[in-house]
């Protein structure tokens, strides 16, 4: 057991640095085993720096930069060991632009293995979908589901 | 393996029956503050066996069936139904189609189902188990925890990676 | 004191019920003293009900929901007792176009007593605001602050 | 009162002063993720005197300090000035403009002041409780902690509720 999981601690770490670089555009991401005694099993750190700062700790990230870096975990881990399902309720809400881009994009590239439903505001993320369901509340307070084209949501 | 469709009655905010047929790639899911986007996700974790109720947003199974409005009366019982596109043989079962269901009382019983037999909840954790599908796994990211994958303890992110293997 | 928490009680509670009506255009909402002993003091529940619905606590509501609910609750103590400044930072983050329109109008009311302070990604946010700036990372990361009209934040 | 004016120079991710004007009313500030947005909202709070590490994302004096990049070195010092109009009387002085300042070193050593003569923290502390704009007011919401409102036990609700007596 104590192998599979170094070798798939390798992995994930691998990915998720590459992930963080590509959404930053450069910079450093690392996971690090914490230092235990023989006993119990280590824990793991995450070490994040954006490009061009000196900042390491992630308390010291930005509300938009950890919700991009925590993406950036996710798809490592999706990457390393994809999950047929994954279900990812507004993560985009912090995001700028800039950043939604960046985000769909790699969404895009998982998609081939995994397939994803994700709840969201944010215009730019649902031009990238391949179905949008519009959820809305009646008059009698109950939920209906209605499948929509872009073209709906543009005329809102 | 891929979620086809999802058919929800009684669930939450879902008094009638309400079904969405899913492709593969992305799926988005829109709408107003409180119209039921959330609702759909917990749907999803429920029917595979969800039991927790810090996940669910419910202290007993009965706050999870339709409490009713000004307009129309409570539902007796909720039920959620997912069919999976089984062809890739990703869930061991000889099905190239798999439906789970999951139907809950005001009495607080569950009752759970796979391809209309009856089964217990042991034996469908077992089965999402062996296929990656299981519930505390990094696949559902619930509103607002994006920032918990940052503040766990160490030893419960060792879980997260310990899952992956 | 007594006394004059509990004149500031009810006077809180009965903002705070207008806001939340003024937000979802109808619905109840109430603050309640909870019972103790004699010898501590009673703390303060919050119960919101959306028009409609049969929900009374709050952590059965929705994401945007809840931002609307605490704001009206703020909003309560802000007008209850006006405070000269008033900082806040992405509260709009969950909220939908509409409900951003309802915060903003409830905002300008308010911005006549007390100085508002505002971060938002939110461009309705920004269109009703008297002053804009613009911050930008620079490549040495540091950070510049420019002042924007409407006009510069259409185009980017 | 009201704000006029706040100088930064030093405080964080601010390397060179920088200034900005506020008339009364809404003032709004939007930018890129990272680009300081919150660091600004965080000087305001530094500069009327707030200490607690949690809502300034610095775990010692040091943090709130230059840090210093690939192409501009580290910063000895901080300082941050905030001008406010007072010509409502709102604060218990004499003067129709007051200018509250206060510096850090990376020794740890704090330094305040008000109209250019040094004063101590507790001086501070005890103008702005008089005048309701404290530190642990409600009117300071920090990114993402609008929940938290919500969330606070029943008993420092009651603290809220408190403060606006
Ligand atoms: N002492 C310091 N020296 C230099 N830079 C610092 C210092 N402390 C924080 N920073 C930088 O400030 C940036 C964070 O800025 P801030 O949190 O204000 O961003 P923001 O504009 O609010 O972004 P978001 O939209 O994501 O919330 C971080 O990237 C961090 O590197
Ligand atoms: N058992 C139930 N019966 C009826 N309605 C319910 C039940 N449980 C929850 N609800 C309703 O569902 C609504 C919440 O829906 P949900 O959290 O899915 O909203 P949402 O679309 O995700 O909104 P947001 O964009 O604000 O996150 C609440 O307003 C609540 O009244
Ligand atoms: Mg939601
Ligand atoms: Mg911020």
């Amino acid at each position: 057991v104590k192998e599979r999981f170094s070798t798939t601690f390798r992995k994930v770490n691998a990915s998720f640095k590459t992930y963080f670089q590509t959404f930053f555009g450069g910079g450093e991401a690392e996971l690090l085993l914490t230092r235990t005694d023989e006993e119990t099993l280590p824990g793991v750190d995450i070490i994040a720096q954006p490009p061009r700062k000196k900042v390491r700790t992630i308390n010291m990230l930005s509300g938009g930069e950890r919700s991009l870096t925590a993406m950036a975990l996710l798809f490592a881990l999706l990457d390393t060991n994809p999950s047929p399902i994954c279900v990812l309720d507004e993560v985009d809400a912090a995001l700028d632009e800039a950043n939604v881009d960046r985000f769909t994009t790699a969404l895009e590239k998982l998609s081939e293995r995994t397939q994803f439903v994700i709840i969201t505001h944010n215009r730019r993320t649902l031009e990238m979908a391949d179905t949008i369901y519009g959820v809305s509340m009646g008059e009698d307070s109950t939920s209906t589901v209605l499948s929509l084209r872009m073209a709906d949501i543009a005329a809102k | 393996m891929y979620l086809k469709r999802l058919d929800v009655n009684g669930f939450k905010s879902f008094a009638g029956a309400t079904s969405l047929e899913f492709g593969g790639g992305v799926t988005c899911i829109a709408g107003p503050n409180g119209s039921g986007k959330t609702n759909v996700a917990e749907a999803i974790r429920w029917v595979l066996g969800e039991q927790a109720s810090r996940v669910l947003r419910a202290r007993k199974t009965e706050d999870i069936i339709f409490t009713g409005s000004a307009k129309r009366p409570a539902m007796g019982m909720a039920e959620v139904r997912i069919t999976l596109d089984n062809s890739d043989g990703w869930l061991p079962l000889d099905f190239v189609e798999v439906v789970v269901g999951r139907r809950a009382y005001r009495s607080g019983d569950n009752e759970y189902y796979l391809n209309q037999s009856r089964v217990r909840l042991k034996d469908l954790n077992e089965l999402f188990m062996k296929a990656q599908v299981g519930q505390n796994s990094y696949a559902f990211m619930g509103q607002g925890l994006v920032e918990q994958v940052l503040t766990l303890r160490p030893e419960d992110r060792r879980g997260m990676i310990e899952e992956a293997a």
